[in-house]
């Protein structure tokens, strides 16, 4: 798996994660 | 609510004092997005209940790239949504007492 990544927009921050495939559709 | 395609769930239990709550967003359905959507996975933010709008989280996401702006609507509504149901549930608390 990717370690978590880290978006800084205007003040915010966005962490970005792997999403588990149980909970994606059509997979 | 309606399957937008875009998942919204609390990133963690509320306790329902907290001013702002995590959030985590991710896309169940591409197929639902007007733009080509770039597979990034899960996102995680806070959100200020009282201070912000959904709209407004959906567009910062457009302008950091995760999402191009034709589905910043899309978006915006599922963050809505769930933000909708979150309150909703701390107004039922209350109203139940301690």
């Amino acid at each position: 798996l990717c370690a978590a990544q880290v978006v800084h927009s205007a003040g915010r921050r966005f962490i970005v994660s792997p999403v588990p495939e149980s909970r994606l559709k059509d997979q | 609510a309606e399957d937008t395609g875009v998942r919204v769930e609390l990133a963690e239990e509320d306790d329902g004092k907290k001013a702002a709550i995590a959030l985590k967003l991710w896309v169940e359905d591409p197929k639902k997005l007007k733009g080509k959507y770039k597979e990034s996975g899960a996102i995680e933010f806070t959100f200020e209940l009282e201070k912000e709008t959904p709209e407004g989280v959906a567009q910062e996401m457009v302008e950091s790239g995760f999402f191009h702006e034709s589905d910043a609507k899309i978006v915006g509504k599922s963050i809505r949504d769930r933000v909708a149901l979150i309150k909703w549930r701390r107004e039922r608390s209350v109203l139940a007492g301690p």
